[in-house]
């Protein structure tokens, strides 16, 4: 038996629009931590890793892990259906081959059931291991939204460079060249407008911006981005889920053959 | 030419 009651179930409904793009079928996986998820894009480029830990839940009750496979779009569909201000309640019974979603106006005068079928999943849970990273950013998450699309009309691929300037996004393309370079900026009066960067060593990656821009649909999840770059590794651009968990998302870098 | 890593390459199977 499993049932989660999630009283900002918008939060639910963020998290389906941030990755039913980027996955078509993913398991979601159901234990004492929380509800999570860990997939890859079909071309196994970028990864996606959610985590909603228990304690966010209003209720939470989960008797043994249980890992329910889905269609990201169909669970998009069906959270479509509920309320901004609904209370989104996922209820499962051991060895069903459903999943239900119920939606309670905050007010309790609507109660709606969707029913859902799970599918069988073959995926495999990727080992990610901790890792020193060269920089760290940590910007407004609509700021990263915009530069993201700004250079996707211009170019197919960023790249990333963190010096002690600031960081620097860039693309080239057919019609020419852009660069945005953002420094670090603590003196605003609102943290979640700061920019700050961490820097160890200087590090400049470059990547697909197809995936960067769709890692953005997370915005409305978080008012703040975190991107870690290592040289050699993928990049992780993170958005934290308010008292709840996070987003991340892995993206490999392009390197010169 | 830049050619695409695949996350594979960086992340274990189990």
């Amino acid at each position: 038996m499993l049932e989660l009651r999630l009283v900002q179930g918008n939060l639910l409904k963020k998290v389906l629009e941030a990755v039913k793009d980027l996955v078509t079928d993913a398991n979601f996986d159901c234990s004492s931590t929380g509800f999570s998820l860990q997939a890859m894009d079909s071309s196994h480029v970028a990864l996606v890793a959610l985590l909603l830990r228990s304690e966010g839940f209003e209720h939470y009750r989960c008797d043994r892990n249980v890992s329910m496979g889905m269609n990201l779009n169909n669970m998009a569909k069906m959270l479509k259906c509920a309320g901004n201000d609904d209370i989104v309640t996922i209820k499962a019974d051991d060895g069903s081959d459903t999943v239900t979603f119920m939606f309670e106006s905050p007010n309790q005068d609507k109660i709606a059931d969707f029913e859902m079928k799970l599918m069988d999943i073959d995926s495999e849970h990727l080992g990610i291991p901790e890792a020193e990273y060269h920089a760290i950013v940590r910007m407004p998450s609509s700021e990263f939204a915009r530069i993201c699309k700004d250079l996707s009309s211009i170019g197919d691929t960023v790249v990333i460079s963190v010096t002690k300037e600031g960081v620097k996004f860039s693309t080239r393309g057919d019609i020419g060249n852009a660069n945005v370079v953002c420094r670090q900026n603590t003196t605003v009066d609102k943290p979640e407008e700061s920019t700050t960067i961490e820097m160890h060593e200087p590090v400049s990656l470059t990547f697909a911006l197809r995936y960067m821009n769709s890692f953005t649909k997370a915005t409305p999840l978080s008012s703040t981005v975190t991107i870690s770059l290592s040289s050699e590794l993928p990049v992780v651009v993170e958005y934290k889920i308010a008292e709840m968990g996070y987003i991340r998302f892995y993206l490999a870098p392009k390197i010169e053959d | 030419m830049q050619r695409q890593k695949s996350i594979l390459s960086f992340f274990q199977r189990p």
